[in-house]
């Protein structure tokens, strides 16, 4: 996955995602595609979530999935995951859950009770911070004013390191593939060093929702694991997702 | 560039989308939080149902493959389900729904909800 939150010039944030998903899970010779990959693209719904007939939040799914990966509150936060990938993995989480150490929370419930009941980014943060997990994982946060937006690197019960949006230093945007910020990412799968590329190259006066949408479109950024682009502006409620193919030749990953 | 990892120039005016690198616009649905928590995916399991049911038989025959004896679908036929009462409301009850809706088991149904944690590793 790459996920992003961006900066304008007018302190509107732009919270954007890749969602990448299925690597490993068979490979289909014939279409050199990922066969889950494929499976799951006719499965993408966005969902509008409503209550008394107004809508408390929109995401986008796949059907039959009922946490969150991606989604926003309109007008309040925005909140995108990305696997963090682990040997003190989910699997733990899971047996320990199984006899009985029900502490933990499941990554997908967590967001979506977030995405549900939080009342500002602020809560939103610290509920994504604090709560116990059954696996490790990455949260990319978005609020609604300037500065607003954050990685969260969370390992099953700490917060490591967190990074914030700081445009008075310069850092108009936080970007998030599926490593720590704060090493390199694996020689083999660098889609964090194109995508800043990109993102550097566009500057915070022409970002906007059609240059986002420039640089996950970018190879490797977009891949063969990208089911579904999501672009979501958080100060007009908006949230929009496209199903996304990569045409040969491109990375597997 | 021709060889791995393909990367490219940074691409400008892909907005809209169209063109290769687009497959289509995602469907919009309403859940109303105030139905039953089984009764909330209804419509768009009856509207996905094939293709659900299409992801289920790729998992199945994924697991075929890692474990042709048919013991891993077994066991996440039979003891998967044993586990869903344990999960927090409203999630348990929803996934309930799903399974009933879809006709997919609800101990794959529920491997597909739990996918996350099971390949962190």
């Amino acid at each position: 996955c790459t996920s992003l939150v961006a900066e304008d010039p007018h302190g509107n944030l732009i919270h954007a995602r890749n969602m990448d998903f299925g690597l490993f899970m068979g490979w289909d010779m014939k279409n050199h595609s990922w066969v889950i990959t494929e499976k799951l693209k006719p499965l993408l719904v966005n969902v509008d979530f409503r209550r008394n007939n107004n809508t408390v939040f929109k995401s986008t799914n796949f059907a039959g999935y009922v946490g969150m990966l991606t989604g926003i509150q309109p007008h309040v936060f925005t909140l995108t995951m990305n696997e963090r990938f682990s040997l003190d993995g989910g699997y733990i989480g899971i047996l320990e859950w199984i006899l009985g150490k029900r502490d933990g929370m499941w990554m997908s419930f967590l967001t979506r009770s977030v995405l549900e009941n939080a009342t500002s980014y602020a809560e939103a943060k610290k509920l994504l911070s604090d709560t116990k997990l059954l696996a490790p994982a990455y949260f990319i946060l978005g609020g609604n004013r300037s500065g607003e937006a954050c990685i969260i690197t969370r390992s099953r019960t700490h917060n490591l390191n967190p990074l914030e949006l700081a445009v008075k230093q310069g850092r108009w945007y936080v970007l998030e593939t599926n490593y720590d910020h704060w090493k390199e990412p694996l020689f083999l799968d660098n889609r964090r060093t194109p995508a800043m590329k990109c993102m550097n190259q566009t500057t915070q006066a022409n970002i906007s929702i059609k240059t986002v949408y420039d640089v996950l479109s970018t190879k490797p950024v977009l891949n063969k694991l990208t089911a579904y682009t999501t672009l979501m502006e958080v100060s007009k409620g908006t949230l929009e997702s496209y199903i996304r193919d990569c045409p040969s030749p491109c990375m597997p990953w | 560039q021709y060889v791995p990892p393909y990367t490219e120039d940074c691409r400008t005016g892909m907005y809209p989308p169209s063109g290769p690198t687009f497959k289509g616009a995602v469907p919009w649905y309403t859940i109303n939080l105030e139905l039953p928590p089984n009764k909330r995916w209804t419509q768009i399991i009856a509207d996905k149902k094939d293709a659900m049911i299409s992801l289920a038989q790729a998992v199945r025959d994924l697991a075929d493959a890692f474990v042709p004896s048919g013991r891993l679908e077994e066991l996440v036929d039979k003891a998967l389900p044993l586990m869903i009462d344990t999960l927090p409301y409203p999630f348990n009850e929803e996934i309930k729904g799903i399974a009933t809706a879809s006709g997919v088991p609800l101990g794959e149904t529920l491997l597909l909800n739990i996918f996350y944690e099971v390949f962190t590793v």
